[in-house]
């Protein structure tokens, strides 16, 4: 089992030799890897040792192969659907964020109850009426989608994703989904920030 | 020094006594916590233990009285004023997220720099222009500030509103700031949430 810190610290390595690779460096040390993203050399060795040997001692890292090895990991090594359903503010900021796109995940298909919000086109999707989620997303064969609808309205919007065969799902409507076992879900809690920030200041105010 | 994964569990113990006050329940027990919030007993007596004795062994925690330490030590147990700089896409979804007013935290001014968005007005605010930050935000005495520009744009925002007194910057900018010791910044990588979720993905097809 690898240690949750350990998978959240991921994408940074992902970004970062992504960066290199691109800027043509062939190699680079796990200090230098530090340096870059401020977390200690030992922990980057440790994080990765978690996944296979690489690197050779005293040589540093192969830039290309780590870089593909990490991919493979995060499983970006190939595009995925994604299944975006609501789009008030918070949908319509996810849905135009290039970041998803750049990573080759790419929303293939929108989702909102809304009637004045059905029938738009958002980012190239045609927004579809919810109650047409058991019947389109397995079609798609996605298997990721992010929920962005009020809380109330969460849990019967994940029955009928979780239906249509969507295996994990990214929840920032405040409230713990209920899902079978075989469905991960990410709650994103954006208060999190946003106290976590609070807490330093009133640190600093003692 | 308390470890970052402690100190970004406590908003989930405020929300679990918050609600737990709000129905009227006196005593909690670690376990009982633990269940609500799916983290073991065991690491919520650790996490308490960092900031002072509470709870008496075999009773349990004073709900009520752990719920107004917890906000001390946030430092929400008074409003504070935020800054917002950037309304677009994302900037809108924050402004209009109520998760923060609950919390105390006040959009009291907000910036851009396109001339199309200046003089709108978003939850209650004319939007300002953004080169007038230096002058507004040190008559305000507001000490938080969250970032909703594009990358090239993110450090000279900073720089302005350092300058003008922000202590504490949340950033969505996907670049790293620049700022003096006193000033502490937390960086939001979505994409790391998206990567994390794909990582799952990726392990169940293995
Ligand atoms: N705005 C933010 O920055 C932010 C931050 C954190 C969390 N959240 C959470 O994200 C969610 C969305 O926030 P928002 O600000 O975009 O809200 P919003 O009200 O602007 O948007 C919600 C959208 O969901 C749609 N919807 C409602 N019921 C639906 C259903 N059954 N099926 C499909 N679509 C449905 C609505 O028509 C609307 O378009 C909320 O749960 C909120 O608490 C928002
Ligand atoms: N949209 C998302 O879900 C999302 C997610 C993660 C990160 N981000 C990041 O957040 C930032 C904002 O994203 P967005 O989707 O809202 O982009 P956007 O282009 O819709 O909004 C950017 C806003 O910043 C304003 N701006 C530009 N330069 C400025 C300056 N010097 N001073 C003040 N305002 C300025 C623009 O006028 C615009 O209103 C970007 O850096 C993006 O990479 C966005």
């Amino acid at each position: 089992q690898i240690p949750r810190p350990t998978i959240e610290r991921l994408p940074l390595y992902l970004r970062c030799l992504t960066r290199l690779a691109n800027s043509g460096v062939e190699v680079v040390s796990s200090e230098e890897l530090g340096n870059l993203l401020a977390i200690t050399s030992v922990q980057i060795r440790k994080d990765l040792a978690y996944f296979g040997e690489f690197g050779r001692r005293g040589v540093g890292y192969d830039v290309p192969a780590l870089l593909a090895q990490v991919s493979q990991i995060l499983g970006v090594n190939r595009s995925r659907k994604l299944v975006l359903v609501g789009v008030g503010h918070l949908g319509q900021a996810l849905a135009n964020y290039d970041g998803f796109r750049e990573h080759g995940f790419n929303i293939s298909a929108i989702f909102d109850a809304d009637p004045s919000k059905i029938g738009l086109t958002i980012v190239g999707q045609r927004v579809l009426p919810a109650h047409r989620i058991g019947e389109i997303v397995p079609q798609m064969g996605a298997e990721m989608a992010i929920i962005a609808v009020p809380a109330h309205a969460a849990q019967k919007v994940t029955d009928a994703l979780v239906q249509g065969g969507i295996k994990a799902i990214w929840n920032f409507a405040p409230v713990r989904l209920i899902v079978p076992d075989h469905v991960e879900v990410r709650q994103e809690n954006m208060i999190v920030g946003m106290l976590a920030l609070s807490y330093y200041l009133a640190q600093r105010e003692r």
